[in-house]
């Protein structure tokens, strides 16, 4: 299948995690998507070694949001000069530990060569789970209940898109628009999203007509998250 | 059942007071 068709998840483009000079030959470039409720990853394994590479395994440490491989490592042994697309699906039910930054992962890669090891950072996106529609009661006592000092605001600049578009583009992504409103020309969404781990965030975003600098503010027990929930919607709404 | 008019309204006022600044 390819990334990001289906659930119409944004995919970022691929990054070269192991360089081959690091890495006796064995480059990986990867990215991570989600689709069919679940996360990938997403990697091109090339051999830039003289020699066949082959055996390969991976292992991920503890992370934040418990993301271990759901499957074994499919990638098959490697001529010189020769490339391979893997797609490894992770499930987010392994032991945690938390990671600075949050959606840090540090992966270790085996060969017949040697064991190598390089950090990625997922995409937060990845974690937001289709159920994340909270109940319109729940949304409004949850959000009166959370104290506006635990409320975090962001400018998000040169969006471009119309309150509908960015709407579609964010649910396409499940952080869901629960209800809009429209005071005096300004457009105000209220969404809510749930990651893996159950932990749910309520956000709002303010839409002025003709100004392409919006308003995220954002409500969620757990404050921890707020800097990358930040990132996921400068993310989608500039792509 | 919910009365959805009346979460209407509560979104509706929840709105009006996040406007203004």
């Amino acid at each position: 299948g390819t990334p990001g068709l289906g659930g119409g998840c944004y995919v970022p483009p691929k990054q070269v995690w192991l360089l081959a000079a690091k890495a006796k030959g064995l480059e990986i470039a990867g990215t991570f998507s989600r689709r069919q409720n679940q996360i990938f990853m997403d990697m091109t394994f090339t051999n830039r070694a003289l020699t066949q590479l082959s055996g390969f395994a991976i292992q991920l440490n503890k992370n934040s949001f418990g993301i271990i491989p759901g499957a074994q490592l499919n990638v098959v042994a490697l001529n010189p000069n020769q490339s391979f697309d893997t797609s490894l699906p992770l499930s987010p039910v392994g032991p945690i530990q938390r990671m600075d930054p949050l959606t840090n992962l540090q992966v270790a890669i085996k060969n017949n060569i040697d064991v190598f090891y390089f950090s990625c950072i997922m995409p937060i996106h990845t974690l937001f789970v289709e159920d994340g529609v909270m109940d319109k009661k729940i949304y409004l006592a949850t959000w009166k209940d959370i104290s506006p000092s635990n409320e975090i605001q962001y400018q998000i600049s040169n969006v471009t898109y119309n309150t509908d578009t960015i709407s579609q583009k964010l649910q396409a992504n499940n952080i869901f628009t629960i209800a809009r409103r429209n005071v005096e020309g300004q457009d105000m969404l209220y969404q809510s999203l749930k990651l893996t781990n159950g932990i749910w965030v309520l956000t709002e975003l303010k839409i002025m007509p003709g100004n392409t600098s919006i308003t995220l503010s954002l409500k969620s027990r757990a404050v921890d998250v707020a800097t990358a929930i930040q990132q996921s919607f400068d993310l989608i709404l500039h792509n | 059942g919910i009365d959805d008019s009346n979460l209407d309204d509560s979104f509706s006022k929840l709105a009006q007071t996040r406007s203004n600044p």
